[in-house]
């Protein structure tokens, strides 16, 4: 799975997810990515998601939304909301990981595996920075 | 103007050591490409929505990624993509599941947002809808990378999905 969220100069958020699944799927399996509130999440002045992972835990816990929910119910910052949304699908079995930015522009990572390819760059620094584990 | 640009290219990756360090140069290399197309847009004051569609694109077109080019096989041995996409000025959002056809299914997605009224539209219709609406339509088996083939061919092999409680519903 792959996914991009971004905010823009005219303070507008955007979220995006591609994947092909999972190996091996059966019977028209779908996961989180096409679920919106899921895998994929947007809210102006809150925050935008895209997550990868074990899909179904992802769309029990409403993973995306979940996120955002927490920086504007619970005023938690997006790196606590993305550690907590992380935490409540380790909870329940699920493992994978989610990017996500608030409504500032700043990026958080969460994750339960061993790793997840991610990268971020912004106008504040503006060399590309990429990490795998 | 203040803008920000975060990706993944999924998780779950191999062990430390496992990941030789040529494949690590070259995942990394397709994170850069993919950050600097979606920054581009965002320095020449585009839009976020034209961000991540440039973003993920780049990674689609990728074949070391599961998506686009380079997607896992069903059971059957058949690639099924699903993409999605949320402009959160408008709280507009547009996705596919199970599409065969679309070499982006990430624009296919925000076709759905911006040139129907629905959300979510799913396998042959959806392959249809990509079609009338003019998405670049490749042969299926342009999505066939040897890995990918190779890793449903283990998968068979021993149903490490049935085994995998993480991957039980998968």
């Amino acid at each position: 799975t792959v996914g991009a969220v971004a905010l823009d100069q005219s303070g507008h958020v955007a979220a995006a997810t591609s994947t092909g699944g999972m190996t091996g799927k059966r019977w028209g399996r779908v996961g989180d990515s096409p679920i919106i509130g899921a895998g994929t999440y947007a809210r102006d002045g809150v925050c935008a998601v895209s997550a990868t992972g074990s899909g179904e835990y992802f769309i029990r816990e409403s993973a995306a939304r979940q996120v955002c929910d927490r920086i504007a119910w619970k005023g938690e910052t997006v790196q606590q909301a993305a550690d907590g949304t992380m935490a409540s699908i380790t909870k329940i079995g699920g493992d994978g990981g989610l990017i996500a930015i608030d409504g500032q522009g700043r990026a958080a990572f969460g994750m339960n595996d061993l790793g997840m390819y991610r990268g971020a760059i912004s106008s504040a620094q503006p060399t590309a920075r990429t990490a795998i584990y | 103007g203040k803008w920000s640009l975060a990706i993944h290219g999924g998780a779950g990756v191999l062990e430390r050591g496992d990941l030789t360090p040529e494949k690590e140069k070259a995942y990394r290399a397709g994170l850069d490409a993919a950050l600097e197309a979606g920054a581009k847009v965002l320095k020449s004051g585009g839009s976020s929505l034209d961000a991540v569609e440039a973003t993920v694109r780049v990674l689609e077109d990728n074949p070391l990624f599961n998506s686009g080019k380079g997607a896992v096989f069903t059971a059957e041995g058949k690639n099924e993509l699903d993409a999605s996409i949320m402009d959160g000025a408008t709280l507009k959002a547009g996705a596919v599941a199970g599409v065969t056809r679309t070499r982006n299914p990430i624009s296919l997605a925000r076709a759905v947002m911006e040139k129907s009224p629905h959300v979510l539209l799913a396998r042959d219709g959806a392959d249809q809808f990509s079609k009338e609406k003019g998405l670049e339509q490749v042969d299926p088996k342009y999505f066939f990378t040897q890995e990918r083939w190779d890793q449903l061919l283990a998968w068979r092999k021993d149903h490490r999905a049935s085994l995998d409680p993480t991957h039980l519903f998968g």
